[in-house]
């Protein structure tokens, strides 16, 4: 079921399975493409001990990329600039650092990154890439109250009433004095009041 | 030695006899308290609407008509089909079974008076009440006097002369006897054989033989009873056996089977965080299941996906109608296959699949999917075009109600005005729950102790979408405590299987007629994980719906409102672990879905102080 | 580490289904 190319040292799926896709087939998909992946990465890597060490051209590009957005932010007209600076350093550091990095130091550039993110997208608007985005965090074991107001937050701006109040209940239930989130609460409760009639 | 076959037909029809009598019996008890008890009672809202309605002089269609109304002809001829509590009490298969065995049983008891063997066999059982002439229960003073009078009549020194020598052997025959009789009821050692062998004068013979007349036995039918016999023991019963032992092993405690639970759980394992879960998905699962491929094994999972979403979205099948037979048959079975799911994801403790499953339950019943409009569209006649696009920013029942009722037939776009007024009826009959009070508690305890067994108290209050808003402010706290009587703490949820069984649905697109039923998942905040199977709630009081407290005609709850008018419902959920072994506060998130309708849920946390 | 990035990159799929919902 696995074909393998000599030339490129990758593998792919034999074309008459292609056909029929099941949930088997996404797996052996997944698996593939994971396969594949490291493989790429051994053939370009010049570090033949494989250290788990990030790569530090590949952070400095990163951490250049960032900084920019940063830059942008200070200057308020520029923030979709700085959103898509940052949004690039993201992708960069998921895609193009090798999987056998640290993932603790990988996880906590992307955390970190990703707040900065989600605040930008906040304040431009951008209420569900920000949802996603924050869902991405909790995923992550984020489970911290910042992220709950938040979500609540954008989930208001996108009237979801009845979502907007579960997060908000989370986010209460982690830090049940926090101010922000009790006024949120106060404003969801009303909110669904009035959608309920 | 010799066993004697029955000749006369004397042993065989008792045989029979009692063979019949011992399935009759208790089967012919049964059905008849099958058909004696509760012809399906009425439940209890109905009651109470007539009640009313008969006090204020007015006919309302009750609910449970309004849904045969509603129901598609083709939805009833499935459910005579199939559906077993539509089926007639009276005239079934297993009642003419039963008539049928009591005819043979008169048929044989005739047979059996009738036939002179027996009886003379009968007739030479001694009976010494008899031949004294004297009841059982005769004293022993009677017992002398009779024998005294009998036995001056037949001694042989005072008969008569005249009388032939036939009946002078009679006679003495019979005064012999008279005397036996006599003895047996007064001499000890020949009471004592006639309590023992029926007879005074000791053991007589007896006979054993074979309760099977002997034409079958030997002869030509013989080679036939013994192939029956072989076929019975070799054949039939080992088939029986075998087949209701791989029926239970092929279906698991919930009744879904085993290679559909399977499926699920290996869903449930594959699960990736990144799949978001959608009703969809939880159809395209149902699609999967082994049932489907039993009841039609030329079909595919992805026919059966079709046949389900044409289902929710209403899509018209009719030049299909055996398709439309397949899409009810399926539809029907996926009750048991979402509340097997449920389980597996509860066991999983996958919170989303579970939420998944419970709102796709509603779509399935409702025919409608899953957006925010399907509050509106699970009502009956709403114009779903119309509806969607009016200007109005309405997807609630409760918020429906806030306006006049003209309004709200223009925005519904009924335009015939009984279909309104039974949308309406529909509408207001729906039960939302209110919360009043959550709480953990350890019977007989003020808090929770680390370790103790709790449960969740919730106070909830039944009510109608079209009715006002009571503030909680306005129930004491006198009525939402729980009771402290004994019998309650030792078995705190025998009080909720006193409630009445929540009332039929009004699902008239759902192939089998189903009460409503609420499911309570009990997870933590801290990772939104389920802790336990679920619990389903049956039972509960909704007397509150038939109240009268319009929200349109009432501007302000006055001073005449009386709490103790309004049913207070308790739900209680008991918790599979015990609370921590630490001291704190552990916050919980219970969820309360109805399987039936949108919008009548409950999504709270409370907090478990544990203390010492 | 592949996980995290598979995670990420779903989330324009999310956003679809989320916006189909809403």
């Amino acid at each position: 079921t696995i074909d393998y190319n000599a030339n490129s040292k990758l593998i792919s799926i034999a074309k008459d399975l292609a056909a029929e896709p099941s949930a088997d087939y996404e797996s052996l998909e997944i698996n593939v493409n994971q396969i594949n992946r490291l493989t790429k990465g051994l053939i370009e890597t010049t570090n033949p001990n494989f250290t788990p060490e990030p790569n530090a051209e590949l952070s400095k590009v990163i951490k250049g990329l960032f900084d920019t957005g940063m830059k942008n932010i200070a200057q308020q007209k520029k923030l979709p600039e700085a959103l898509k600076n940052i949004s690039l350093a993201i992708d960069t550091s998921t895609t193009k650092r090798y999987p056998w990095e640290a993932f603790a130091i990988q996880l906590q550039e992307l955390q970190f990154m990703l707040r900065q993110k989600v605040d930008l997208e906040l304040v431009t608007l951008k209420y569900l890439d920000a949802i996603q985005d924050l869902d991405m965090l909790l995923n992550t074991g984020m489970i911290h109250a910042d992220v709950f107001l938040r979500k609540t937050d954008a989930l208001l701006r996108l009237k979801q009433w009845e979502l907007a109040r579960i997060e908000c209940e989370r986010g209460l239930s982690l830090d049940p004095k926090n101010p922000k989130l009790n006024a949120l609460m106060l404003q969801c409760v009303t909110l669904l009041a009035e959608y309920n009639g | 030695l010799n066993y004697d076959y029955d000749e006369q037909g004397e042993t065989w029809p008792f045989f029979l006899l009692t063979l019949l009598l011992v399935l009759l019996i208790p089967s012919t008890l049964i059905q008849f308290w099958r058909i004696i008890k509760n012809n399906d009672s009425e439940d209890e809202v109905t009651r109470k609407y007539k009640e009313i309605n008969k006090k204020a002089g007015r006919d309302v269609v009750p609910l449970e008509e309004l849904n045969e109304l509603y129901t598609d002809d083709k939805i009833k001829k499935f459910r005579k089909k199939f559906d077993h509590s539509s089926k007639s009490k009276i005239l079934n298969l297993r009642n003419l079974l039963i008539i049928i065995g009591w005819v043979i049983v008169s048929v044989l008891v005739q047979r059996i008076s009738n036939n002179d063997a027996i009886k003379e066999a009968a007739s030479g059982m001694f009976d010494p009440y008899e031949l004294l002439g004297i009841s059982t229960s005769a004293s022993e003073r009677d017992i002398k006097s009779a024998y005294r009078k009998l036995s001056v009549k037949f001694h042989p020194d005072k008969l008569s002369k005249d009388l032939s020598e036939k009946e002078r052997t009679t006679m003495e025959e019979m005064y012999v006897q008279i005397t036996k009789a006599y003895e047996a009821l007064t001499d000890e050692a020949m009471r004592e054989n006639f309590l023992k062998y029926g007879h005074p004068d000791g053991p007589q013979s007896t006979t054993h033989g074979i309760a099977l007349p002997q034409f079958l036995v030997e002869g030509a039918a013989s080679p036939l009873l013994v192939f029956a016999y072989v076929s019975l023991l070799a054949l039939i019963l080992p088939y029986i056996v075998s087949k209701w032992w791989s029926r239970t092993q092929s279906y698991t405690k919930k009744g879904i089977h085993v290679n559909t639970a399977s499926y699920f759980a290996d869903r449930l394992v594959n699960y990736k965080p990144s799949e978001v879960v959608t009703t969809n998905l939880i159809i395209n699962w149902l699609s999967h299941a082994e049932e489907f491929q039993i009841f039609f094994p030329n079909k595919t999972p992805a026919y059966f996906e079709k046949l389900l979403l044409n289902h929710i979205n209403r899509v018209p099948m009719d030049e299909n109608p055996t398709d439309v037979l397949i899409k009810y048959r399926i539809v029907a079975k996926c009750h048991s296959l979402l509340y097997g799911l449920l389980d597996i994801a509860s066991g999983f403790r996958n919170t989303d699949i579970a939420l998944a499953a419970l709102d796709t339950f509603k779509c399935l019943v409702q025919a409608v999917p899953h957006n925010q409009y399907s509050q509106i569209l699970q009502l009956p006649n709403v114009n779903k075009e119309h509806f969607i696009d009016s200007t109005e920013d309405v997807y609630t029942v409760g918020k429906l109600f806030t306006f006049e009722d003209n309004k709200i037939q223009k925005m519904l776009g009924i335009e015939d005005k009984d279909q309104f007024e039974h949308t309406m009826k529909v509408a207001s009959n729906i039960p939302v729950l209110k919360l009043l009070k959550a709480d953990f508690i350890v019977p007989g305890e003020k808090h929770v102790t680390p370790s103790a067994m709790a449960y969740i108290s919730v106070k909830v209050l039944v009510r109608s979408p079209k009715h006002k808003f009571i503030p909680l402010k306005k129930f004491p706290d006198e009525t939402l405590q729980e009771p402290t009587d004994f019998d309650f703490l030792k078995d705190p949820f025998a009080s909720m299987n006193e409630k009445p069984l929540l009332p039929y649905s009004f699902a008239p697109f759902f192939p089998s007629s189903r009460r409503n039923a609420w499911c309570c998942l009990v997870a933590l905040q801290k990772d939104l994980k389920i802790l336990q199977s679920p619990f389903i709630l049956e039972r509960l009081s909704l007397t509150n719906l038939t109240k009268d407290l319009d929200k349109r005609v009432l501007k302000e709850l006055g001073d005449d409102f009386d709490p103790k008018d309004w049913e207070i419902g308790s739900i209680r959920i008991p918790l599979a672990q015990a609370a921590p072994p630490e001291k704190g506060d552990f916050p919980f998130r219970i969820i309360i879905k109805s399987t039936d309708y949108f919008g009548c849920d409950l999504d709270f946390t409370i907090f478990m102080h544990v203390s010492d | 580490n592949q996980a995290l990035a598979r995670r990420y990159q779903s989330i324009l799929k999310r956003k679809e289904v989320a916006i189909e919902k809403w």
